[in-house]
């Protein structure tokens, strides 16, 4: 790299120069909000705070969109009602040090809503769970090592559900131990499921299940610090 | 674009246009979006007086007075950026995640004594 480029680069709060391998399409969520900023009257430019993403209503000035690496767990013995559980794994080691996470939410998209006959209003249950010990790849993991951090059920009519694991992320980076999660998605037995049609039937609507992603909002304090001491 | 500064010729201190366009330094492969902005910078006189519109402080109206009675002792004020907007870029990390980052203070939208 020329002295200059690495100079623009650092004052860019990069260190190296990026060279991505296999590019994935741009989240719709950043987009939108680039577009916005993008887009937003000049006369109120220089009003704008590049340091809160005003979208979340959070600090930060940094906000990326991270792939699920983890994989799905086969069980040996299915259990009654199951309709998937997947490890879930966002590896967080991209933030450098001086990045100050303020805000984590998983997004699970499902490819279709459900607004037709088939799957409509049809309940299941959500549970998600935190990590604490590794299991062995593709058994499930025990008890005692994970934490319930979310059971509700849901109808799945919509495209994605969101839920705001803030406080998780922070602890992952706090303690550098993250383990990632477990997701457990299952047949409502409420509603009478081992009466009609088998497990398979039941869970067929699930299947339209995509994928999950982690958007997390970061602060840079040496960007955003310096840059508030100069204005004032 | 509707934002960039108007093209009127004159020597004092005011806005100039620059675009900086990122694939001129190499970089189109790992930035995403914008391929370039309008980042400007100031040029100009900033001569006594100092009129209205040239965004001075106290301190350049003192100036530019001891310039005029005393041009080798002492220099003209300088012609410095005074109002900034910041640019958002969304960009491809290392690990091919897609990372959307706002920097303040990267456009010149306005210049003063």
């Amino acid at each position: 790299l020329s002295l200059q480029e690495s100079l623009l680069l650092k004052s860019l709060g990069l260190s190296t120069k990026p060279s991505p391998k296999t590019p994935v399409p741009v989240p719709s969520v950043l987009w939108r909000i680039f577009q916005n900023r993008k887009t937003s009257p000049s006369t109120n430019k220089g009003l704008e705070d590049a340091c809160r993403v005003e979208e979340f209503n959070v600090p930060g000035n940094i906000i990326r969109v991270f792939a699920d690496q983890g994989h799905f767990v086969h069980n040996r013995q299915p259990q009654a009602l199951l309709c998937l559980q997947k490890r879930l794994y966002f590896n967080l080691s991209v933030l450098e040090e001086g990045e100050h996470l303020t805000m984590a939410q998983l997004e699970i998209k499902f490819s279709h809503n459900s607004y037709h006959a088939s799957g409509q209003g049809r309940v299941f249950e959500l549970r998600l769970y935190q990590t604490s010990q590794m299991s062995l790849r593709g058994m499930p993991s025990r008890e005692s090592s994970r934490t319930l951090l979310v059971e509700q059920s849901f109808a799945q009519l919509h495209k994605s559900l969101l839920f705001n694991l803030s406080g998780v992320a922070k602890d992952w980076r706090t303690y550098s131990k993250n383990l990632g999660l477990i997701l457990e998605i299952s047949v409502d037995g409420g509603d009478g499921a081992s009466a009609t049609g088998g497990l398979q039937s039941l869970c067929a609507s699930i299947d339209s299940f995509l994928d999950t992603s982690l958007l997390v909002v970061t602060l840079s304090q040496q960007q955003c610090r310096a840059s508030r001491r100069r204005r004032r | 674009s509707a934002d960039s500064p108007p093209v009127t010729p004159s020597n004092l201190c005011k806005p100039r246009r620059l675009y900086i366009s990122f694939s001129d330094v190499g970089w189109e492969n790992w930035i995403i979006a914008p391929q370039g902005y309008m980042a400007n910078y100031c040029l100009g006189e900033c001569p006594f007086p100092l009129t209205a519109e040239l965004n001075s402080t106290n301190h350049a109206i003192l100036q530019t007075m001891v310039h005029s009675l005393d041009p080798q002792g002492t220099p003209q004020p300088c012609c410095v950026p005074v109002r900034l907007s910041p640019i958002s870029i969304l960009y491809y990390d290392n690990n091919d995640n897609v990372v959307l980052r706002h920097y303040e203070d990267m456009v010149v939208d306005e210049c003063g004594c």
